[in-house]
């Protein structure tokens, strides 16, 4: 699974997400990544979410919708709200994700309870980029 | 507000092996998605161009790359949204399409409906002159074919849990 969220300088947040599924699904099989509040969601009021993982566990869990709704409604920040929803998310389901997040205020969420997740972002002349928990690569471009 | 162009591309136990070509790919989908996102002030293109980038990098399981259906076919789903007025498109069971994601967006900007799947979602594919690839099968890889030849052993052997695979992208029943 691919995803990307971003913010303009109007404040206005767009997300995508992309995927093949899972190795040996069922032909037929329907995964997060296309259900709104699971694979993907924007709402400018308070932020943009994509998210990867295992998904008949994020659509249990409507997990990007999850995110928006800590930001939303305990006003949390984009990396708080992303890490206790994933973890919440695997602790009550047993399945493993990963999800990005920009908030209304452009502060970043990256948090991910599977072994790896491979993740990037610029802003400005910065590209920082990682694949495994603590890393935090910066290149200037 | 300072611009911000923020990928992921997969989580899993991803083998070691492909750390380098996950690295590379999506700096280069960061890159591009935030050169579109200076260029047009539009954040709905520039997650467009950002993902398309990563469909067309075998490296990542979207577009070409995508793992495979137990039948060996390659299965894909994407969707997109709007911020400002919550407006998406949703796609799913597409077939020998190089970018699910503008097809998405097609089905937010041009029709009244959220979410197309399957026959219907291709035939709106092609109404929208949208190529369709011929012969079919061009979008599987050598590696998503071990994959599922990796998952079949198992599955024969008694684990019987999709998307175990240790060369492909993805963990145990990650998707």
């Amino acid at each position: 699974t691919v995803g990307a969220v971003a913010i303009d300088r109007d404040g206005k947040i767009a997300v995508a997400t992309s995927t093949g599924g899972i190795t040996g699904k069922y032909v037929g099989r329907i995964g997060d990544t296309p259900l709104l509040g699971c694979g993907t969601y924007a709402d400018d009021r308070f932020g943009g979410v994509s998210t990867t993982g295992h998904g008949e566990s994020i659509m249990k869990f409507v997990l990007a919708k999850d995110i928006i709704n800590r930001i939303a409604f305990q006003g949390v920040g984009a990396q708080k709200a992303t890490e206790d929803s994933v973890k919440e998310m695997t602790k009550v389901t047993g399945g493993t994700a990963g999800a990005i997040t920009i908030d209304k205020d452009g502060n970043i969420g990256i948090y991910f309870s599977s072994q790896k997740m491979s993740w990037a972002y610029q802003k400005g002349n910065e590209i920082k980029y990682g694949i495994r928990e603590g890393d935090c690569i910066t290149e200037k471009v | 507000m300072e611009p911000i162009l923020l990928v992921h591309g997969g989580a899993g136990d991803i083998p070691d092996s492909r750390d380098q070509g996950k690295h590379d790919g999506v700096r280069n989908a960061a890159k591009n998605g935030y050169h579109i996102l200076l260029q047009t002030n539009s954040a709905l293109d520039a997650v467009e161009e950002a993902v398309k980038v990563m469909e067309l990098d075998e490296n990542f399981n979207a577009g070409y790359g995508s793992v495979l259906t137990l039948s060996e076919t390659v299965e894909m789903e994407a969707s997109i949204m709007r911020g400002d007025n919550l407006t998406s498109g949703c796609v799913t069971l597409l077939k020998d399409i190089r970018h699910p994601i503008s097809l998405a967006r097609m089905v937010m900007e041009k029709t009244p409906h959220n979410f197309l799947g399957g026959d219907g979602a291709m035939d709106f594919a092609r109404k929208e002159g949208v190529e369709i690839l011929a012969p079919p099968g061009q979008l599987v890889t050598e590696t998503a074919q071990k994959a599922l030849q990796t998952f079949k052993k198992r599955q024969n052997a008694g684990d019987s849990q999709p998307g175990v695979t240790e060369i492909g992208q993805e963990a145990p029943g990650v998707g």
